[in-house]
């Protein structure tokens, strides 16, 4: 379950019984690159990476336990601990507001979600209020028709707030109501707005960020100015079917102090899957 | 004054961090860090001269090596027949059909003549997408259905240039990820067929580690000329450049920098050395 890197280092602490400091020190050098090649934020590599040795040099091994799993269940619970708690997902009627960066893959995971609450027998319903993107609703439509979900919009329109207020009076009879909006990012301090109008006017009972597996060091500022302004409580990473590791979703996690719901893991609309921490962190690491 | 690994130690490892935390891959990192070690030690330091300035000083030199000049699109279609056949590719959601809207506009603005492929024929929307931005840039846009073969609506376009003696055919392609060997098969058949001038390869500046990888891969399945690299306008220092330049040794023709159509400008590498090491 470990890359290479360091599936060596730890051969070097196999069949020790005392901890070897220069062993704890490569094994923590090679866990920090494999980290910093997943997209973890560097600030909280490094922040881990004293932890870890810190653990692995003052922590005497469990009665029985050899140095080198004593060592691997260290940096394993301290990735862990990162991870926040596997989100719920409420099996119920909610209103969820779906952001994230231009291209994350928002609107494909909203037609994705619609499938999951459809097949868990909840009436669901999506609304556009992309008013920028040209064919945001043609987009979304096509979807939501492939699998008879009621899509709201209105198409021309270019007041979201608008939509929104409509869609929820359009769409009522619903257990389940997702709204899908336009890609933005912490600079667009207009766009920041409109996402902090729409969460009031939806009142949303969730507010989900979605972020690309392969989104970098940008993660953590982007996931900040997104929990600022709306308060997200929950993370999900899409292309994971890439070669991504998705050490962005991390610093996201942190920031909003919320946990990973769903994991995209292809283009087609049955393409998404609940969130697996052991999964996830053996990616990250190989 | 000789200048020992041991002197310039801190100072390299600090600049490493900076690289890292602006998004510049790790493999790009060691390989650039490696070099002004190896070209540093045992050099000589002048009288007054601080280790931190003579080590950014060679950052910037060896960074600006790395990124080039960038690549003269205009001066290409100058010195090229027409019809001018550039394809882009790249994974999904990056920006290639936002890519192709804005270097239609900047084409037109320089007095060329330009015809769209809308060679998406999957993703749902990706029709009435690129036809909306063709229509309000004025350019004239060949689409076949949804589910049409993308080789045939890109050989299609290539025709209707050479028909109407069009300057400039501007392909654009489905999102497809590198691991896919069906789908990069596919775009390796639409090469084929469209026969291509360039061959542009599109990423995002907030890309991390991931853009080495994939850059590799399409460049290997099939070929990039050209890079452009979008959304440089995510608050990001734009350290993904150095790291796809750095692995295909492709020049950046772009750098994309909001959602309209103007905002597209010639890269240049002062911009981001200066950003990164400033
Ligand atoms: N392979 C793969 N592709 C995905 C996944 N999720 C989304 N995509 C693709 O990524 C691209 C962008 O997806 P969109 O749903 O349009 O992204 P968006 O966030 O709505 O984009 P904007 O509205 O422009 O901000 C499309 O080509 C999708 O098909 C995924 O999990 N795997
Ligand atoms: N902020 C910003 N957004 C951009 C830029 N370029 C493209 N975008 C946005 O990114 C999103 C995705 O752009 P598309 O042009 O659909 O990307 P694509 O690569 O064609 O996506 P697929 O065809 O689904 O693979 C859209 O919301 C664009 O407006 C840029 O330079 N800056
Ligand atoms: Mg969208
Ligand atoms: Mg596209």
């Amino acid at each position: 379950r470990l890359g290479s890197g360091l599936k060596d280092a730890l051969k070097k602490l196999a069949g020790k019984t005392v901890i070897d400091k220069v062993a704890v020190d490569e094994l923590v050098r090679d866990l920090q690159r494999a980290l910093l090649q997943a997209d973890v934020n560097v600030k909280l590599v490094m922040a881990l990476s004293q932890s870890i040795k810190k653990r692995a040099l003052e922590e005497e091994p469990p009665k029985g336990m050899g140095v080198r799993e004593h060592v691997l269940r260290i940096v394993y619970e301290e990735l862990v601990s990162l991870m926040g708690q596997s989100a719920e997902v409420h099996l119920g009627p909610q209103t969820i507001l779906m952001a994230g960066l231009q291209g994350s893959g928002k609107t494909t995971t909203t037609a994705k979600l619609a499938r999951y609450f459809q097949r868990k027998g909840l009436r669901t319903g999506v609304i556009c209020a992309d008013i920028f993107r040209p064919g945001a609703y043609d987009q979304l439509l096509h979807l939501c028709r492939q699998i008879n979900i009621p899509c709201y919009g209105e198409p021309g329109v270019t007041d979201a707030d608008q939509i929104v207020k409509n869609g929820l009076a359009e769409l009522a009879g619903n257990e389940v109501i997702i709204i899908d909006t336009q890609g933005r990012h912490a600079l667009e301090d207009n766009l920041i707005d409109e996402i902090v109008r729409l969460n009031v006017i939806s009142k949303a009972t969730h507010r989900w960020l979605v972020i690309d597996a392969a989104l970098g060091q940008q993660a953590r500022d982007q996931a900040r100015r997104f929990h600022e302004a709306i308060s997200i409580d929950g993370v999900l990473i899409t292309k994971m079917d890439g070669t991504a590791k998705g050490g962005g979703a991390l610093s996201a996690v942190s920031e909003t102090k919320s946990g990973i719901v769903f994991i995209g893991s292809g283009e087609t609309i049955e393409d998404l899957e609940r969130f697996d921490p052991n999964g996830f962190i053996s990616r990250l690491l190989g | 004054l000789v200048l020992t690994e041991k002197d310039i130690a801190d100072s390299l490892e600090e600049l490493e961090l900076i690289l890292l935390e602006n998004d510049v891959a790790l493999s790009a990192v060691d390989a650039i860090v490696g070099t002004i070690r190896h070209d540093l030690t045992g050099t000589h330091r002048k009288i007054g001269s601080s280790i931190d300035a003579v080590v950014e000083k060679t950052l910037k030199h060896a960074l600006r090596d790395v990124l080039g000049e960038g690549f003269d699109l205009t001066g290409y279609i100058d010195s090229h027949d027409r019809p001018v056949r550039v394809l882009f590719t790249g994974v999904n959601g990056t920006g290639k059909t936002t890519t192709v809207a804005k270097v239609a506009a900047y084409l037109k603005e320089h007095g060329y003549s330009v015809v769209i492929g809308s060679g998406d024929t999957f993703r749902a929307g990706a029709n009435e997408q690129m036809k909306t931005h063709a229509d309000r840039v004025g350019v004239k846009v060949i689409r076949h259905q949804h589910g049409a073969d993308p080789s045939a609506v890109l050989f299609d376009a290539v025709e209707y240039a050479r028909a109407h003696k069009i300057d400039v055919v501007l392909a654009d392609t489905a999102g497809r990820f590198h691991n896919r060997a069906n789908l990069m098969n596919q775009l390796e058949k639409i090469r084929r067929v469209m026969k291509p001038d360039l061959v542009v390869y599109v990423d995002e500046a907030v890309a991390g580690n991931d853009a080495v990888i994939r850059a590799d891969e399409f460049n290997a399945a099939v070929g990039t000329d050209a890079v452009v690299l979008t959304k440089a306008d995510m608050d990001t220092k734009g350290g993904a450049a150095i790291s796809i330049v750095h692995t295909i040794g492709k020049p950046i023709m772009f750098l994309g920098v909001g959602q309209g159509y103007g905002d597209i400008i010639p890269f240049s590498p002062d911009r981001i050395v200066d950003d990164l090491v400033g």
